[in-house]
Protein backbone atom coordinates (compact mmCIF):
# COMPACT_ATOMS: atom_id res chain seq x y z
CA UNK A 1 0.00 0.00 0.00
CA UNK A 2 1.06 3.65 -0.90
CA UNK A 3 2.16 5.35 2.89
CA UNK A 4 -0.58 7.71 2.19
CA UNK A 5 -3.15 4.95 2.15
CA UNK A 6 -1.57 3.71 5.81
CA UNK A 7 -3.92 5.18 9.08
CA UNK A 8 -1.31 6.89 11.14
CA UNK A 9 -1.97 4.06 13.68
CA UNK A 10 -0.28 1.45 11.80
CA UNK A 11 2.65 3.15 11.42
CA UNK A 12 5.84 2.75 12.74
CA UNK A 13 5.75 5.03 15.53
CA UNK A 14 6.49 5.25 19.50
CA UNK A 15 4.18 4.51 21.70
CA UNK A 16 4.10 7.46 23.66
CA UNK A 17 2.66 9.15 20.28
CA UNK A 18 -0.25 7.84 21.08
CA UNK A 19 -0.68 8.48 24.95
CA UNK A 20 -1.50 12.08 25.80
CA UNK A 21 0.61 13.37 28.27
CA UNK A 22 -1.03 14.14 32.06
CA UNK A 23 -1.15 17.60 33.13
CA UNK A 24 1.88 18.93 35.11
CA UNK B 1 27.03 26.39 23.68
CA UNK B 2 25.43 22.79 23.07
CA UNK B 3 21.70 22.56 24.10
CA UNK B 4 20.38 19.38 26.07
CA UNK B 5 18.75 16.75 24.14
CA UNK B 6 14.95 17.18 25.85
CA UNK B 7 13.41 20.26 23.28
CA UNK B 8 13.24 21.80 19.66
CA UNK B 9 16.87 23.12 18.85
CA UNK B 10 20.56 22.99 18.11
CA UNK B 11 23.47 24.87 18.86
CA UNK B 12 22.27 27.44 16.48
CA UNK B 13 18.86 28.14 17.95
CA UNK B 14 16.13 26.54 20.14
CA UNK B 15 12.08 27.02 20.39
CA UNK B 16 11.89 28.47 23.43
CA UNK B 17 8.38 28.90 23.55
CA UNK B 18 5.24 28.62 21.14
CA UNK B 19 1.16 29.22 21.98
CA UNK B 20 -1.48 28.97 19.23
CA UNK B 21 -4.80 31.11 20.96
CA UNK B 22 -7.42 33.30 21.19
CA UNK B 23 -7.86 36.12 22.66
CA UNK B 24 -11.37 38.02 23.54
CA UNK B 25 -12.10 40.84 25.61
CA UNK B 26 -14.87 39.98 28.84
CA UNK B 27 -18.12 41.83 28.73
CA UNK B 28 -17.52 42.81 32.36
CA UNK B 29 -14.05 43.36 32.59
CA UNK B 30 -11.63 45.33 30.94
CA UNK B 31 -8.77 42.29 30.76
CA UNK B 32 -8.75 39.86 27.74
CA UNK B 33 -9.39 36.49 28.30
CA UNK B 34 -7.26 34.32 26.63
CA UNK B 35 -7.77 30.13 25.77
CA UNK B 36 -4.60 28.53 24.29
CA UNK B 37 -5.03 25.85 21.29
CA UNK B 38 -1.77 24.44 21.75
CA UNK B 39 1.42 25.74 24.12
CA UNK B 40 4.93 24.63 24.53
CA UNK B 41 6.60 25.79 27.75
CA UNK B 42 10.33 26.80 28.11
CA UNK B 43 11.36 23.15 29.25
CA UNK B 44 13.14 21.79 32.43
CA UNK B 45 16.64 20.86 32.19
CA UNK B 46 15.66 17.26 34.00
CA UNK B 47 13.33 16.34 30.74
CA UNK B 48 14.82 13.06 29.44
CA UNK B 49 16.34 12.92 26.06
CA UNK B 50 13.45 12.87 23.03
CA UNK B 51 12.58 9.62 21.19
CA UNK B 52 12.79 9.54 17.51
CA UNK B 53 10.60 8.74 15.11
CA UNK B 54 11.59 8.11 11.27
CA UNK B 55 10.99 10.67 9.02
CA UNK B 56 9.98 8.58 6.04
CA UNK B 57 6.82 7.70 8.66
CA UNK B 58 5.53 11.04 7.76
CA UNK B 59 6.81 12.21 4.16
CA UNK B 60 3.09 11.93 2.77
CA UNK B 61 1.53 13.97 5.65
CA UNK B 62 3.36 17.44 4.10
CA UNK B 63 4.53 18.53 0.16
CA UNK B 64 6.51 16.01 -1.42
CA UNK B 65 7.84 18.10 -4.31
CA UNK B 66 9.94 21.02 -4.33
CA UNK B 67 11.02 21.60 -1.10
CA UNK B 68 8.92 19.27 0.68
CA UNK B 69 9.93 17.47 3.76
CA UNK B 70 11.90 14.75 1.94
CA UNK B 71 13.93 17.50 0.03
CA UNK B 72 14.13 19.18 3.06
CA UNK B 73 15.54 16.13 5.44
CA UNK B 74 17.90 15.35 1.96
CA UNK B 75 19.49 18.58 2.28
CA UNK B 76 19.60 18.91 6.19
CA UNK B 77 20.99 19.26 8.65
CA UNK B 78 19.74 16.12 10.25
CA UNK B 79 19.40 17.36 13.75
CA UNK B 80 17.87 20.33 13.09
CA UNK B 81 14.44 18.62 11.84
CA UNK B 82 11.82 17.52 14.90
CA UNK B 83 8.10 16.62 15.16
CA UNK B 84 5.46 17.78 17.51
CA UNK B 85 2.33 16.07 18.41
CA UNK B 86 -0.10 18.00 19.52
CA UNK B 87 -3.36 17.35 21.87
CA UNK B 88 -5.10 20.90 20.94
CA UNK B 89 -7.35 22.17 23.88
CA UNK B 90 -10.87 23.42 22.17
CA UNK B 91 -13.05 23.17 25.10
CA UNK B 92 -13.99 26.63 24.53
CA UNK B 93 -16.87 27.93 23.45
CA UNK B 94 -17.78 30.74 20.58
CA UNK B 95 -19.68 33.52 21.64
CA UNK B 96 -22.93 34.23 19.51
CA UNK B 97 -21.65 37.34 18.29
CA UNK B 98 -18.47 35.05 17.05
CA UNK B 99 -20.39 32.91 15.13
CA UNK B 100 -20.44 34.93 11.85
CA UNK B 101 -16.73 36.72 12.04
CA UNK B 102 -14.52 36.88 15.11
CA UNK B 103 -16.53 39.37 16.54
CA UNK B 104 -13.57 41.01 17.87
CA UNK B 105 -11.79 37.79 19.03
CA UNK B 106 -8.28 37.47 18.12
CA UNK B 107 -6.82 34.10 16.52
CA UNK B 108 -2.80 34.51 17.26
CA UNK B 109 0.46 32.84 17.51
CA UNK B 110 2.94 34.02 19.42
CA UNK B 111 6.91 32.04 19.74
CA UNK B 112 9.91 32.58 21.24
CA UNK B 113 13.63 31.48 20.07
CA UNK B 114 16.77 31.95 21.47
CA UNK B 115 20.48 30.81 20.19
CA UNK B 116 23.77 32.64 20.54
CA UNK B 117 24.23 33.92 16.76
CA UNK B 118 22.52 37.18 15.92
CA UNK B 119 20.68 36.78 12.47
CA UNK B 120 17.36 37.84 10.64
CA UNK B 121 14.75 34.92 11.63
CA UNK B 122 12.44 33.89 8.40
CA UNK B 123 9.98 31.57 9.77
CA UNK B 124 8.22 29.65 7.06
CA UNK B 125 4.65 28.19 7.98
CA UNK B 126 3.19 25.45 5.57
CA UNK B 127 -0.74 24.30 6.20
CA UNK B 128 -1.16 20.93 4.54
CA UNK B 129 -4.46 18.96 4.14
CA UNK B 130 -3.69 15.34 2.68
CA UNK B 131 -0.20 16.78 2.50
CA UNK B 132 -0.71 19.39 0.67
CA UNK B 133 -0.19 22.37 1.00
CA UNK B 134 -2.98 24.44 1.02
CA UNK B 135 -1.69 28.31 3.23
CA UNK B 136 2.04 29.17 3.51
CA UNK B 137 3.24 32.24 5.58
CA UNK B 138 6.31 34.06 5.53
CA UNK B 139 7.33 35.84 8.49
CA UNK B 140 10.21 37.45 10.09
CA UNK B 141 10.99 38.05 13.56
CA UNK B 142 11.48 40.89 15.34
CA UNK B 143 15.61 41.99 15.31
CA UNK B 144 17.00 39.71 18.67
CA UNK B 145 17.53 41.11 21.98
CA UNK B 146 20.62 40.17 23.63
CA UNK B 147 19.74 38.44 26.97
CA UNK B 148 21.34 36.75 29.72
CA UNK B 149 23.86 35.66 27.58
CA UNK B 150 22.12 34.34 24.21
CA UNK B 151 19.72 36.59 21.99
CA UNK B 152 16.24 36.16 22.05
CA UNK B 153 14.11 36.15 18.73
CA UNK B 154 10.28 36.71 19.09
CA UNK B 155 7.36 36.16 16.98
CA UNK B 156 4.58 38.04 18.69
CA UNK B 157 0.85 37.64 18.03
CA UNK B 158 1.17 36.80 14.47
CA UNK B 159 -2.26 36.41 13.15
CA UNK B 160 -4.07 33.31 12.51
CA UNK B 161 -4.91 33.29 8.55
CA UNK B 162 -8.78 33.07 7.69
CA UNK B 163 -8.15 28.86 6.88
CA UNK B 164 -6.81 28.31 10.09
CA UNK B 165 -9.52 30.19 12.01
CA UNK B 166 -12.54 28.52 10.08
CA UNK B 167 -11.04 25.08 10.19
CA UNK B 168 -10.73 25.74 14.56
CA UNK B 169 -14.27 26.33 14.12
CA UNK B 170 -15.44 23.80 11.83
CA UNK B 171 -13.97 21.26 14.02
CA UNK B 172 -15.63 22.64 17.25
CA UNK B 173 -18.96 21.59 15.74
CA UNK B 174 -17.90 17.61 15.74
CA UNK B 175 -19.82 16.16 18.20
CA UNK B 176 -16.76 13.61 19.66
CA UNK B 177 -13.64 13.27 19.97
CA UNK B 178 -13.12 10.73 17.63
CA UNK B 179 -14.47 12.34 14.52
CA UNK B 180 -12.36 15.60 15.21
CA UNK B 181 -9.34 13.26 15.46
CA UNK B 182 -9.90 11.44 12.45
CA UNK B 183 -9.71 14.97 10.12
CA UNK B 184 -7.13 16.06 12.19
CA UNK B 185 -4.72 13.00 10.93
CA UNK B 186 -5.39 14.78 7.65
CA UNK B 187 -4.06 18.49 9.25
CA UNK B 188 -0.44 19.14 9.46
CA UNK B 189 1.99 22.35 9.90
CA UNK B 190 5.30 22.70 8.97
CA UNK B 191 7.45 25.66 9.99
CA UNK B 192 10.92 26.18 8.42
CA UNK B 193 13.06 28.56 10.31
CA UNK B 194 16.17 30.03 8.04
CA UNK B 195 18.89 32.61 8.45
CA UNK B 196 17.37 34.95 5.99
CA UNK B 197 20.17 36.52 5.06
CA UNK B 198 22.44 32.75 3.88
CA UNK B 199 19.11 30.51 3.71
CA UNK B 200 20.65 28.11 6.43
CA UNK B 201 17.80 25.95 7.59
CA UNK B 202 17.99 26.34 10.98
CA UNK B 203 15.47 24.36 12.48
CA UNK B 204 12.29 22.41 11.01
CA UNK B 205 9.39 21.76 12.89
CA UNK B 206 6.36 19.16 11.31
CA UNK B 207 3.80 19.61 13.67
CA UNK B 208 0.77 16.90 13.93
CA UNK B 209 -2.56 17.19 15.98
CA UNK B 210 -5.23 15.45 18.27
CA UNK B 211 -7.57 17.14 19.97
CA UNK B 212 -7.05 16.81 24.04
CA UNK B 213 -9.36 15.49 26.69
CA UNK B 214 -10.93 18.33 27.56
CA UNK B 215 -10.40 18.08 31.53
CA UNK B 216 -6.85 18.06 30.67
CA UNK B 217 -5.68 20.75 28.35
CA UNK B 218 -2.98 21.37 26.09
CA UNK B 219 -0.52 18.63 25.62
CA UNK B 220 2.22 17.76 23.56
CA UNK B 221 5.37 15.66 22.98
CA UNK B 222 8.02 16.32 21.28
CA UNK B 223 10.82 13.81 18.72
CA UNK B 224 13.65 13.99 16.92
CA UNK B 225 13.13 13.20 13.13
CA UNK B 226 15.85 10.94 11.82
CA UNK B 227 16.20 7.98 9.30
CA UNK B 228 18.63 5.08 9.66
Amino acid sequence: ARPDQVPMRKRQLPASFWEEPRPA
Amino acid sequence: TSWPGSHIGTETLRLVEFTAFVERQSERDTCKQQHRFVHIDPTPTSEPPLEMVDVRQIYDKFPEKGGGLRDLYDQGPPQAFFLVKFWADLSFSLLEEELGGTGGAFYGVSSRYEGPRALTLSCTSKVCSFGKQVVEKLETAEPPHWEDGRFVFRMQRSPLCEYLINFIRKLQTLPEKLMMDSVLENFTILQVLRDQETQELLLCVAFVFEVSASERGAQHHIYRLGRD
